[in-house]
């Protein structure tokens, strides 16, 4: 069975991959 | 018939920080089992099973394909249940019980929200849903 996912956030993708807002 | 698993390719090393997720190196192809909308999903490489940031991974199949809904610059209201601190600048820190417009709902865990005149990334297993926002 699956556990519960992390109860952290995941990482931030790395920098170059980061979608930029708006 | 069997269950056919949707292949990610990983595109950078990630190093496991609990049990229950596994590591990764670039290039690797991995099975998603279940995609968490708190950006982590639990895959499979070979005999290993485990949780892995979402932002790790791109589509084997059309990897320039957007899988992201689309931005709502509405917002949908939500309560932050946790406080978070920026640590980078495209994000935005928070405290507890704050109500926020959720603009843009990332797979990768890190939702776009609006705070007044600020927006940036916040991590959404922070975030519950407060209804739809009010427009009158």
């Amino acid at each position: 069975s699956i556990k519960n996912p992390p109860q952290n956030p995941p990482p931030r993708p790395p920098a170059e991959m980061r979608k930029k807002i708006g | 018939g069997p269950i056919i698993l949707d292949t990610y390719r990983v595109i950078a090393d990630f190093e496991k920080t609990s049990k229950h997720e596994i590591g990764l190196h670039s290039g690797d192809l991995v099975e998603i089992v279940e995609k968490n909308p708190n950006g982590w999903w639990f895959c499979q490489l070979e005999s290993k099973r485990g949780w892995v940031p979402a932002s790790y991974l791109e589509p084997l199949d059309g990897p320039e394909e957007a899988e992201d809904a689309d931005p709502d610059y509405e917002g949908e209201l939500h309560v932050t249940i946790q406080a978070y601190k920026a640590e980078q600048e495209d994000e935005i820190s928070l405290e507890l019980g704050e109500t926020v417009e959720v603009i843009h709902k990332l797979l990768d865990g890190w939702w776009v929200v609006r705070k007044g005149d600020e927006t940036g990334h916040f991590p959404s297993m922070f975030l519950q849903n407060a209804g739809k926002k009010d427009k009158y």
